[in-house]
């Protein structure tokens, strides 16, 4: 097994089915099809496979499966992320791996032919639900694909006898990231060869923390995330809410911020909340925001020389914000970047190129769902939290010391340690 | 049939779902480098590997089956590992 290095940092983990197939038997009438309760039995059996084997516990949210740790979705096609379906065969479904936001969650091919484990024979004309949603949800547990013959987790479907037991190589993954329940080897497996519910009773899961309390209007420059970061003039410009701060170019934050991003771009939007991203073109140092779904392109801080949408530049039209933009040193491209995507953009063109979106994976190392990026001095860093990551341009990853505290490097807070943050590997 | 092995390994398609798949380093989709046939097979080899075939390193029958059984979308190979062939030994 490999882990693919994030964990869920609790044991009660809730999901839910947000988007059935398109085409079930309860609508349908037609015996190929599964019932709306047959998908969710499959998917709760799925859970419990990773369930009785370690300390981990799950709870179906089926009245407000939005809301869930594990959002299950049915897609076709291109769905908002960078795991195109392909119709019939091939890719079946996929899953993310921890985290806030999409982390956990699950999308499944709606095209592919979901059959109940007891009536599949996994080709690609029958594809079991249950064996392909254990599969995903290890995943969404934190296993990377397993190259052990066999294993669950191995990447290609292979046909598992209707009596599913979990084998050793993912019983070993997910209890050296859980630990093992302590009735591991007492408990009978599930089965999946009957027709009757065998779910078994699960203690409610821990009820999720109370919301945080408002933040006040004005951020803690030593405590708080960033919206969006660029260098400016060859200064940093930090932004956050309605507010920025100021560095230098000698690295010194300088006195009286953070200041209303309004009151130093009075062209903004009078009612702005925030930035999502910005950045300051090569080609003719115009100021480029990202605000929701549209753009604003500045010169220096007293002219707006342009408003238009994100759909404007070739992003999807369904896209509603992005999160970072910057110039990558490495060729002096434009890449904006958007949950789970990137894309290159063409400034010559003002269209993003051909080819994109492209999966974040390909910046190894650096989470999904990013707050802000940004180059300076030839260096290319990744925020989301409080952290930051420093990323590797040539070897492509991100180096080995990240992620680290951003407030203490880049606002001379002093470097304590944060227990909600702890150094991921 | 080795005309017809060494023009599929060079096909676009082929490529791609090495490339989907981990088995080649997707940086070099950004930074352009080009691959040499021997690159191309260490990654055909990494894919039999997951795919429980023998590694020949060819598009042989098995690994064209292979190509065509439903799989998941994420990758095998992390970023970066396993077949970094960006590394260059200096002469």
């Amino acid at each position: 097994f490999v882990k693919q290095g994030k964990k869920w940092d609790k044991l009660n983990l809730t999901w839910g089915v947000r988007r059935y197939p398109t085409k079930m038997r309860d609508s349908t009438g037609d015996p190929e099809h599964m019932y709306r309760w047959e998908i969710q039995r499959e998917f709760r059996l799925a859970t419990e496979v990773w369930g009785r084997v370690s300390r981990l516990e799950f709870t179906e949210l089926e009245s407000k499966p939005e809301e869930a740790d594990i959002i299950i979705d049915f897609n076709t096609g291109y769905h908002g992320d960078g795991y195109p379906f392909d119709g019939q065969g091939r890719t079946l479904a996929h899953a993310f791996y921890p985290g806030h936001g999409i982390g956990g969650d699950m999308h499944f091919d709606d095209d592919e032919p979901w059959v109940q484990h007891q009536d599949s024979d996994n080709t690609w004309e029958r594809v079991s639900l249950f064996i392909t949603a254990a599969h995903e949800l290890g995943h969404a547990l934190g296993l990377y694909h397993s190259d052990v013959e066999g294993s669950l987790m191995s990447p290609y479907l292979i046909r598992f006898p209707s009596s599913f037991r979990l084998p050793q190589d993912d019983v070993r993954g997910i209890q050296e990231l859980y630990g093992v329940d302590e009735k591991y080897k007492e408990d009978p497996w599930p089965s999946t060869s009957t027709t009757t519910t065998t779910t078994t009773p699960r203690p409610a899961a821990t009820p999720r923390p109370p919301p945080r309390p408002p933040k006040s209007d004005k951020p803690d420059t030593c405590n708080t995330e960033y919206d969006a970061i660029s260098v400016i003039r060859r200064e940093i410009y930090i932004f956050k809410g309605k507010y920025f701060w100021r560095v230098d170019a000698q690295g010194n934050l300088l006195p009286n911020y953070p200041a209303k991003i309004n009151r130093f771009w009075s062209k903004l939007p009078k009612n702005l909340t925030h930035i999502d991203a910005v950045y300051e073109r090569m080609t003719d140092g115009k100021i480029v925001f990202f605000i929701g779904n549209k753009y604003y392109v500045c010169r220096g801080n007293q002219e707006l020389l342009k408003v238009g949408r994100l759909k404007n530049l070739g992003l999807p039209a369904t896209l509603k914000k992005i999160d970072a933009a910057f110039v990558w040193g490495y060729n002096g491209r434009t890449y904006l970047f958007a949950e789970t995507m990137y894309w290159r953009f063409d400034e010559a063109i003002q269209h993003v190129e051909l080819d994109y979106p492209r999966a974040m994976d390909m910046w190894r190392g650096v989470p999904y769902n990013i707050d802000s990026a940004f180059k300076h001095n030839g260096t290319t860093y990744f925020f989301q939290g409080k952290m930051f990551w420093e990323f590797d341009d040539f070897r492509m990853r991100v180096k080995p010391k990240s992620p680290a505290l951003s407030a203490p490097f880049w606002l001379g807070c002093p470097n304590i340690k944060n227990p909600y943050y702890p150094k991921t590997t | 049939s080795g005309d017809r092995d060494k023009r599929d390994i060079i096909d676009d398609r082929v490529q791609w779902y090495l490339m989907q798949y981990g088995y080649l380093p997707a940086s070099d989709m950004e930074t352009g480098n080009l691959r040499t046939e021997r690159q191309l097979r260490e990654a055909i080899k990494t894919m039999q590997r997951f795919g429980h075939i023998p590694m020949t390193g060819e598009l042989d029958a098995a690994t064209r089956r292979l190509l065509r059984t439903p799989r998941c979308s994420l990758p095998d190979v992390m970023p970066g590992e396993g077949n970094d062939f960006r590394i260059r030994v200096r002469r």
